[in-house]
């Protein structure tokens, strides 16, 4: 299927990491060839999937900025089917060091049109801004999906995002679609939640995912045992939701 | 006293607006006059004490990227003792338009250290990244406060934090102190929170807030109505633990 699907919010703790994460696993765990890019120099995504920093010798920074062959940083998970582009500090200096360089929002769709036909499912986990990595990832990207906090600011940075995409769609990349608005977080017990989540269905319609991702402490503490939820705790409603969230996705891959 | 604090940390939903907007109201409840500087784009600072948008002519893009006197952007607001300099959507141009600009990682201490002695404290709302307007803030502040959200991902961004005062300290800002690392958002129904609390206290020790921040919905809801907790709710666990971090920062302040 070769898509390709950016995983991103400038605001920060939405839930783009663990959405990224469990989605991806997902994915694969539905016999789907999954590829995760962690594009955050903060590496979270990494460290989430039992990737230790001292272990990686090359990662992402290496291939954005020096020109490595994406093929040559590729690392396997537990799931079989996910693999896994490692991020790791050096990859804050990208934005800077890219600064003058020809082509720098294309620098990413270079690298994952040629394998994109490797993979049923390219996933790419985006740093909180809207910075020249995630802006690569836009660029490269054949839809975005946009994880929503149930509350206030999460609320409020919807229209930036909205912004960014009307820009991106001008200048880099016409055809980015939405694959989604992903509700994230919500608490049934508050009535912040709710009312965030209605104003989101109003304000975006169809284009906010059926499945949400309820607060679930177990979806915090997978990545302290470097699993994704589904490994970690397959009962759980984090697991649960995230499974769904992935049929829901398979099935807007085939429409797509 | 005329105390610069930097409210930072790159990860992204640890709660530096929701510190930066109630600490600097507690403060003022406590009668010290204070100026909250919100030094993000995403302007979440300024959208969470009701300063919409529509109403702002000039921001903080203005006064840094312009050379606009600060004193012409001070908004007051429903507590008697704070200000604020509110922050745009504008302001997301700074870091590229900075980028050529001789002294650029000094251009907030050229603006704040005229005033400092117009105000007892000045709080600074950081971006969740260590580029160019976190650099500013470190490098005007006295001391930079840490919110670390009680989970995995946040704890592990600890020594990345710490890497960064390392190098603050050697180039840009000698005499940085760390006014302190602050728990925010802990769960005492989950083991996770008592886990990263213990470890970090451990790690930190007395550099950690004796104050914690508990989770707490009011804390989520007083943004989406323009006000700090301690008017929102003045009785609740949010309000009573941030004017609890008050006392410990005034009380830092004699000593310092
Ligand atoms: N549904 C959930 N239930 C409970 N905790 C969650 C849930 N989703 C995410 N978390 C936790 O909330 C925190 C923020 O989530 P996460 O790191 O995925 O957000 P992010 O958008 O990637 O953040 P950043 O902007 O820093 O990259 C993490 O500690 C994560 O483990
Ligand atoms: N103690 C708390 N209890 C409940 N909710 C909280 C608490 N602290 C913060 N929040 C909520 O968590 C979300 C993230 O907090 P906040 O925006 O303050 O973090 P931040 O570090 O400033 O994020 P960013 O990195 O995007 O600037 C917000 O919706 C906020 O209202
Ligand atoms: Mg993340
Ligand atoms: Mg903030």
């Amino acid at each position: 299927m070769g898509k390709i699907i950016a995983v991103a919010n400038q605001k920060g703790g939405v839930g783009k990491t663990t959405t990224a994460i469990n989605l991806a696993a997902s994915l694969a765990a539905g016999e789907m060839k999954t590829l995760l890019i962690d594009l955050d120099p903060q590496a979270n995504s990494t460290s989430g999937l039992g990737v230790g920093r001292t272990k990686l010798k090359k990662s992402f920074y290496h291939v954005i900025v020096l020109g490595e062959p994406l093929k040559n940083i590729l690392l396997n998970t537990e799931i079989e089917k996910m693999q896994i582009a490692p991020s790791d500090r050096n990859l804050a200096g990208a934005e800077i060091e890219l600064v003058d360089v020809e082509d720098r929002e294309y620098k990413l769709k270079n690298i994952v049109e040629p394998v994109r036909q490797d993979f049923d499912f390219i996933i790419i986990d985006c740093p909180p801004s809207l910075g020249l990595l995630t802006v690569n990832a836009l660029g490269a990207a054949d839809s975005v999906l946009i994880p929503v906090q149930c509350e206030y600011f999460a609320l409020e940075g919807v229209s930036a995002i909205w912004d960014t995409l009307v820009r991106v769609r001008r200048t880099l990349n016409p055809n980015l679609a939405v694959e989604g608005f992903l509700l994230t977080m919500y608490d049934e017990r508050t009535k912040l939640s709710s009312q965030v989540m209605s104003d989101l269905r109003d304000f975006l319609g169809t284009q906010v995912f059926a499945t949400a991702i309820p607060r679930n402490v177990k979806l915090a503490e997978a990545p302290s045992h470097g699993k994704p939820i589904l490994l970690y705790d397959i009962r759980s409603r984090g697991a649960d939701s995230y499974m769904r969230l992935a049929q829901e996705v398979i099935k807007n891959g085939k429409k797509g």
